[in-house]
C-alpha cells in the first residue's frame, strides 16, 4: 500500500466513515478525477473494500454537444465536517470550507493536511443538462460496445495546500527480516518515503451514474444499482472467450 | 451487550456475504478448483496481471461471454455465477499489496492458511464496528501451531493490512482505518483455504 492510499483511505473514513466516498488510489491520476470527470467502475460491488474507478480521458462536457457552460461549476456546499472528525482533528474545523487534519497515517508530526470539498452545484448541473449529448462521439461509441458503463465525479475531497508526507519507522522494523529477501520483499519495504502532494490534489471523490437515454438525452439520477446500464440495451458484439490461462 | 451485537452484526454480514461467493467455487469441479488455484497461484504477486484478469472477467460477465478455465483433462466452462464469484475474489487480492500477494503463495506453501484466516477472523469478530484505536489481548492458541519463521510471514502478511500483531503478550494493535484491507484479506484467505482444500 502506497503512502498517497494510506493517506486518502484514512481521510475517506475520517470524512464519510462506511460511507461512499471513495479514495483516490493514484496521485498521478487526480487531474482525472476533478468534478465532472467521467470514469469507469470496476470491480463487483461490495460494502467491504468499495469499488475501484478508472479515469478516463474526457469529462461529461466534452461529450456534450456545444452549448453554455456554467462560469463556476462548482461549490463548496456546508459540509458538516465539525461532526464527522474525530480528535486527530484540529484547526479550522469551524469554516465549513476548509478543514486540517493531523496526525493522519502517513502524516509525519509536522505535516498538516488541509483539504476542502467542492461539489457539482446542482443550477450547473441544470445548465449543463440544457445540453444534448454528443451521441457520434467516439469515446461514447466505444463505451457503448463495450457495454461500459459511466460514471460522472459529483464531489471531490482536495487539498487546499501543497503537502509533504513522510513515513518511516514501524515497517521497518517489522519487516526488513533476512527471511523475506527472497520473496523480493525487503526492497519495496525497508525505506524511508516520502510523497509531496501538490495543491488542488484529489484525495476523494463521488460520483453518480451517467444514464443515456434514447440518442441523446441524459440523466443523473440520485439513486442507483448495480443492475442499471449507462446506455439502453442494444446488440452484442460478437462471441468471445475468456481464458483463464495456466 | 448492544455493543457487541453490533459488531456480531457487521462482521456477520461480511462473513455471509464471503460465504455465499464462497458456495460458487465451491459448486467447481475439483479439477476446475484445482485449475483456478493454479492460475491464481501463478498471478499472486503481480498486481497489474490480476487487475487485467479483473477486466478480462468483468467485460466477459457483463457482455454475456464465455469464460473457460484451462484445465486437464477438460477445460472447464465456468457459470456466470462462478465468474462472478471469481471477480469478486479477484478483486479482493487486488486491493492487497504485491508483497502481501507473495505471502499469501507462501503461506499456502506453508500450510499455515486455516491460521491466518482464524487469526483475521477472530480480530474482526471482535473489533468489526470499533471506531478506535486500541491495544488488545490475542488468544494464545491462535498463534500456538506456528514456528517462528511461519509466525514471522503471519505477522508480515496481517501487518501489512494494518494489523499489528506482537508476539509478546500475544497481542494485537487495532486500527479501525485498516478495516477494508483486513475484509480483503480476509476474502483473499477464505477463497485460498478453499481451494487448497479442495485440491
Amino acid at each position: 500500500m502506497t503512502m498517497f492510499e494510506n493517506v486518502t483511505r484514512a481521510l475517506a473514513r475520517q470524512l464519510n466513515p462506511r460511507g461512499d466516498l471513495t479514495p483516490l488510489d493514484s496521485l498521478i491520476d487526480f487531474k482525472r478525477f476533478h468534478p465532472f470527470c467521467l470514469v469507469l467502475r470496476k470491480r463487483k460491488s461490495t460494502l467491504f473494500w468499495g469499488a475501484r474507478y478508472v479515469r478516463t480521458d474526457y469529462t461529461l462536457l466534452d461529450v456534450l454537444e456545444p452549448g453554455s457552460s456554467p462560469s463556476d461549476p462548482t461549490d463548496t456546499g456546508n459540509f458538516g465536517f465539525k461532526n464527522m472528525l474525530d480528535t486527530r482533528v484540529e484547526g479550522d474545523v469551524d469554516v465549513p470550507k476548509t478543514v486540517k487534519v493531523k496526525g493522519t497515517a502517513g502524516l509525519s508530526q509536522n505535516s498538516t493536511l488541509e483539504v476542502q470539498t467542492l461539489s457539482v452545484a446542482p443550477k450547473a448541473l441544470e445548465t449543463v443538462q440544457e445540453r444534448k449529448l454528443a451521441a457520434d462521439h467516439p469515446f461514447l461509441k466505444e463505451m457503448q460496445d463495450q457495454g461500459e458503463n459511466l460514471y460522472v465525479v459529483m464531489e471531490v475531497v482536495e487539498t487546499v495546500q501543497e503537502v509533504t508526507l513522510e513515513r518511516a519507522g514501524k515497517a521497518e522494523a517489522c519487516f526488513s527480516l533476512p527471511f523475506f529477501a527472497p520473496l523480493g520483499l525487503q526492497g519495496s519495504i525497508n525505506h524511508k518515503e516520502a510523497v509531496t502532494i501538490p495543491k488542488g490534489c484529489v484525495l476523494a471523490f463521488r460520483v453518480r451514474q451517467l444514464m443515456v437515454k434514447g440518442k441523446d438525452e441524459w440523466d443523473i439520477p440520485h439513486i442507483c444499482n448495480d443492475n442499471m446500464q449507462t446506455f439502453p440495451p442494444g446488440e452484442k458484439s460478437g462471441e468471445e472467450k475468456v481464458i483463464l490461462i495456466q | 451487550a448492544s455493543d457487541v451485537g453490533d459488531v456480531h452484526e457487521g462482521f456477520r454480514t461480511l462473513k455471509e456475504e464471503v460465504q455465499r461467493e464462497t458456495q460458487q467455487v465451491e459448486k467447481l469441479s475439483r479439477v476446475g478448483q484445482s485449475s483456478l488455484l493454479s492460475s491464481l497461484s501463478k498471478l499472486l504477486g503481480k498486481k497489474k496481471e490480476l487487475q487485467d484478469l479483473e477486466l478480462a472477467l468483468e467485460g466477459a460477465l457483463d457482455k454475456g461471454h464465455e469464460v473457460t478455465l484451462e484445465a486437464l483433462p477438460k477445460d472447464v466452462l465456468l457459470s456466470k455465477e462462478a465468474v462472478g464469484a471469481i471477480l469478486y475474489f479477484v478483486g479482493a487480492l487486488t486491493e492487497l499489496s504485491e508483497a502481501q500477494q507473495k505471502l499469501l503463495v507462501k503461506s499456502m506453501e506453508k500450510k499455515i492458511l486455516p491460521v491466518q484466516l482464524k487469526l483475521v477472523e477472530s480480530t474482526m469478530e471482535q473489533n468489526f464496528l470499533l471506531d478506535k484505536e486500541g491495544v488488545f489481548p490475542l488468544q494464545p492458541e491462535l498463534l500456538s501451531s506456528l514456528g517462528d519463521e511461519e509466525l514471522t510471514l503471519t505477522e508480515a502478511l496481517v501487518g501489512l493490512s494494518g494489523l499489528e500483531v506482537q508476539r509478546s503478550g500475544p497481542q494485537y494493535m487495532w486500527d479501525p482505518d485498516t478495516l477494508p484491507r483486513l475484509c480483503a484479506l480476509y476474502a483473499g484467505l477464505s477463497l485460498l483455504q478453499q481451494l487448497t482444500k479442495a485440491s
